[in-house]
């Protein structure tokens, strides 16, 4: 192995990284989970840690790019040089960058997810049959919409199971539309466009609008591939046009016919003989796990090895288990040592992806924070309404709330009679912990859940099967929350959303209600199933609670976070993304 | 056997031939990679270089190390790899 001169590293151990964009090669999850298992490689062996930033300046900055894209180093189009990536430091030190002009999988040909349909974004199967018929890539026969899709095991006649591939025609990638899809013919220019197109680009990514005027609208997204997508050849990504006619003849697949490369090519339109345009076929291409992991050898500080077997060996080839070479595990241990203890007491905050949903057996509820020592007496007056506690009570230390809940749009984090404030957005310092006891002496220390009523502003605290309603410092209670109509089956709630003006939803296991707070009565047709409204959360989330126009969903230190389309749009930690820690 | 149909090759619009001679892809290669430097020299001292920057090649890509421009090192050259330089500068 070798290092950079002057051995090159980063001087803390708790590294981010930031996906800037993503390769319409592969859909985002697959990206994000590739990165993570990437990294993943080389936190096992090192004391390092990764965490996902998605926003600001992170130590690893990750984009895709195309021939000149921002730095002194220009990619060379399809094959050649597959990405690089700068040894720790500053600025552009530290970065990863991917050549997009390569068609990255995961290393065995087309990695096509699928959406909607009855597959669970299962992805596709090729070949499979349908209607007597084998095909090896996504179709639209059988549609009138013509919306390419694909079965997800080899026999859709005989299982029926099938989902959507990715089209332009489904959603779009970035841009500023939020994922929707292409509207075509959209005008760019003056001019009428009836497909993605990379005009008016310079780093030749195909567009659309997703209105029918971008030069009014100004809306638009990036187009995702489609697993006939070509690349190279002067098409921009097209997909393939089945059939299409080359020296008079018709093919319905990718041919070799012409070249003397033996490489795989179609046609983009009906016609080659008449239009000229072509591109390769989908290949086997390149892991973007493997080409990352050896991106963030450099990223840590390695060099490349001579070791033909070694990660960090300068040339690519697919391994299909793969395993760290010990050359790689020697390189990087010289850099940062070895891995300090078996198995993370902590598990190690390396923000689990989008679609990487953490593993529960990591939770380890045994690591309670350390004693603290006894704080030193303070003489300072207190400034506010409560005597500010010991100020090294960390809430960073405590694994699992009691509650969180939003009061007056600032965020309380509830924990054995203390509760801690973290006001308005961004990154303000989360305020030392204040006694419960003080701000509201009638509550016990400890509170399953609470809410702000939006419009009397009255707070409403529970634990147990009791609850308390405070109005400024009068309260009522406690009193049975028998009395507003949930079961007596119910032993605590665990959650509550304000739902419009004058409606909350209570969670309690795996069952959710609706209080109308004017009338305190649980509305009709409730309890409903949490899984069946909110695909995707955890049933057993011990929190939920709504912030900054989404619903969060806690277990452990972990949160789902869903927007308001129901999409849960994001899995991190409550520590690092909401503490702030 | 029917008699082999004749391939046609055709040359495709904005094919990215890379008909670059062997040499010149050598020569690209080993100043991409920073075996050699780009600074130009005369034509003695730039043969010695070539064939001493080829056996440094050789040697980090784990070949034989011969210092010619053998079908084992043009073929190592062809393949897809990393961009971050070998020789660190």
């Amino acid at each position: 192995y070798k290092t950079f001169d002057g051995d090159l590293k980063w001087d803390h151990n708790d590294v981010t990284y930031r996906i800037l964009n993503y390769s319409p090669d592969l859909d985002s999850s697959v990206i994000d989970d590739a990165f993570a298992r990437a990294f993943k490689v080389w936190s096992d062996v090192t004391p390092l840690t990764f965490t996902r930033l998605f926003d600001g300046t992170a130590d690893i900055m990750i984009s895709f790019g195309k021939k000149n894209h921002g730095d002194p180093y220009p990619f060379d189009g399809k094959d050649g040089l597959l990405a690089h990536a700068y040894p720790p430091g500053e600025g552009l030190q530290g970065d990863a960058h991917f050549d997009d002009d390569e068609f990255w999988t995961l290393g065995k040909g087309p990695v096509v997810k699928t959406y909607y349909g009855n597959a669970e974004g299962a992805m596709c199967r090729f070949p499979f049959v349908f209607g007597g018929k084998t095909y090896t890539t996504c179709t639209s026969e059988g549609r009138a919409d013509k919306l390419p899709w694909c079965a997800t095991t080899d026999d859709y006649d005989k299982d029926g199971k099938y989902g959507f591939c990715p089209s332009e025609l489904l959603f779009t990638i970035g841009g500023n539309s939020d994922g929707a899809k292409c509207v075509f013919p959209f005008v760019f220019l003056g001019d009428e466009y009836n497909s993605c197109t990379t005009e008016g680009r310079n780093d030749g990514y195909r567009w659309c609008a997703t209105t029918s005027n971008f030069d009014q609208d100004k809306k638009y997204g990036f187009c995702p591939n489609r697993d006939t997508t070509t690349i190279g050849g002067n098409s921009e990504g097209e997909p393939c046009h089945f059939p299409f006619v080359f020296l008079g003849k018709e093919y319905d697949s990718c041919t070799s016919e012409g070249r003397g490369d033996g490489k795989l090519w179609c046609g983009t339109t009906s016609s080659y003989d008449d239009d000229k345009k072509w591109g390769f076929c989908p290949d086997q291409g390149y892991s973007l796990f493997l080409v990352a992991a050896h991106e963030f050898g450099h990223a840590l500080g390695l060099d490349h090895s001579n070791i033909r077997e070694a990660l960090m060996y300068p040339m690519y080839s697919y391994v299909e288990d793969f395993s760290l070479h010990e050359d790689d595990i020697e390189g990087i241990q010289y850099l940062y040592g070895g891995k300090t203890d078996p198995k993370p007491t902590v598990p190690q905050p390396n923000t689990p992806t989008t679609t990487a949903i953490p593993d529960p057996d990591e939770t380890d509820s045994t690591d309670e924070p350390e004693p603290e020592p006894e704080p030193e007496p303070t003489n300072h007056p207190t400034t506010t309404t409560s005597t500010p506690l010991d100020p090294t009570k960390d809430a960073c230390n405590v694994i699992k709330f009691d509650t969180i809940t939003v009061i007056g749009g600032d965020l309380y984090f509830f924990k054995d009679g203390h509760y801690w404030r973290k006001s308005g957005k961004g990154d303000s310092a989360l305020k030392s912990p204040m006694l419960i006891s003080e701000r509201w002496p009638a509550l016990p220390a400890v509170i399953d859940s609470a809410f702000e009523d939006v419009l009397t502003k009255r707070l409403y605290f529970f634990s147990g099967t009791k609850f308390w309603v405070y109005t400024g410092k009068n309260v009522l209670g406690p009193r049975s929350i028998e009395k507003l109509g949930l079961p007596d089956s119910v032993q605590k709630v665990e959650g509550a959303l304000q739902r419009g003006q004058n409606k909350v939803l209570l969670f309690s296991a795996e069952n959710f209600w609706r209080l109308d707070v004017k009338t305190q009565t649980i509305d009709k047709g409730y309890p409903k199933f949490i899984d069946v409204v909110f695909g995707g959360v955890p049933i057993d989330a011990h929190e939920v609670f709504q912030y900054e126009g989404h619903t969060f969903f806690c277990r452990d230190r972990f949160y789902w976070r869903m927007n308001s389309r129901r999409q849960v749009d994001r899995v991190g930690y409550v520590k690092y993304d909401l503490l702030k820690c | 056997w029917s008699v082999p149909l004749k391939s046609v090759f055709v040359t495709f619009p904005g094919d990215v031939i890379k008909n670059m001679s062997d040499t010149d892809l050598a020569e690209s290669y080993l100043k991409k990679f920073g075996y050699m430097d780009t600074l130009h020299r005369s034509g003695f001292q730039s043969v010695v270089s070539t064939s001493k920057a080829l056996k440094r090649m050789q040697r980090q890509l784990g070949l034989d190390e011969t210092g010619q421009l053998d079908t084992q090192t043009l073929d190592a050259m062809k393949r897809p790899r990393c961009g971050v330089p070998d020789v660190a500068n």
